[in-house]
């Protein structure tokens, strides 16, 4: 099985 | 004050219908070189990212920055309501409550006006910085959106492999398997024809074939999308529009 992450893991709040 | 004028307000709707069906509530950014505006869906996974440069309308004002917040499915009721062809104004004071749609038809001297009311959505804007990869493609959309839409009925997920002269689309399900090659090639004729790969390092990864279904609806705006990839990092998906652009950041599954 793959886990699919989420994108907030890779950008930070502005 | 916001004044901003699409000559044709068949550009606001492809805009908005490119990914109206992934996020529902949208703060858009409007500023004196244009409009910005980014918005994750429900699942935290697919990162939309609007820019419509000021050159993309015909006439285009704002005197402060403003940010218009947005339920797309009544800005999509609206939008219905004007015609390809006519002209569409979004017209807002500096600190509004609704946003005016005027829509013109020149030739027959009709005009239409909507007002639609806009909501606080509490929102965090994420920074997008420039990332590396490994491999860039681009290629006609109509060729991706077809080659995603016909593999991702056998799964729900979906390959794409890219070695140094070919980019494999594979897919593995419970009623069978499918794969599409592709091999960069120039039109001469038809440039937009054409599939470019630059290739840093091979990649492998695999995508939700649900969010490649919410991202291919972009294609109505660009003859062209450009795929950017990288096993460390989100995959951007671009349509250009012929001053902006519409990109959506999709992070690929990882093998437990």
């Amino acid at each position: 099985m793959a886990s699919q992450p989420t994108i907030s893991k890779f950008f930070a709040k502005a | 004050m916001l004044e901003a004028k699409f000559e044709q307000a068949s550009l606001f709707k492809r805009i908005i219908d490119g990914f109206k069906d992934c996020v529902q509530l949208v703060n858009f950014q409007c500023k004196e070189d244009g409009i910005i505006a980014q918005a994750v869906d429900d699942s935290r996974v697919l990162l939309v990212s609007l820019e419509i440069g000021k050159d993309a309308f015909q006439e285009f004002r704002c005197d402060h920055p403003i940010t218009l917040g947005m339920d797309l499915n009544s800005l999509s009721k609206i939008l219905r309501c004007g015609n390809n062809t006519d002209s569409l104004t979004l017209i807002a004071d500096d600190t509004p409550d609704s946003l005016l749609l005027l829509f013109e038809d020149t030739k027959r001297e009709r005009i239409s006006e909507y007002s639609l009311k806009l909501m606080d959505i509490d929102a965090d804007f994420l920074k997008i910085e420039e990332l590396q990869y490994d491999t860039t493609i681009m290629m006609p959309s109509a060729d991706f959106s077809k080659t995603v839409r016909d593999l991702s009925q056998l799964s729900d997920s979906l390959n794409i492999l890219v070695t140094k002269e070919t980019i494999k689309f594979v897919t593995d399900g419970d009623i069978g398997s499918g794969s599409v090659i592709m091999k960069p090639f120039i039109d001469m004729e038809n440039p937009d024809e054409s599939i470019k790969l630059e290739m840093e390092q091979p990649v492998d990864l695999t995508f939700g074939s649900k969010y490649l279904l919410d991202i291919v609806k972009g294609s109505a705006l660009s003859n062209k999308i450009g795929i950017r990839l990288s096993s460390e990092a989100p995959a951007l998906f671009q349509f250009d529009l012929t001053s902006g652009f519409l990109q959506f950041f999709l992070a690929p599954k990882f093998s437990d």
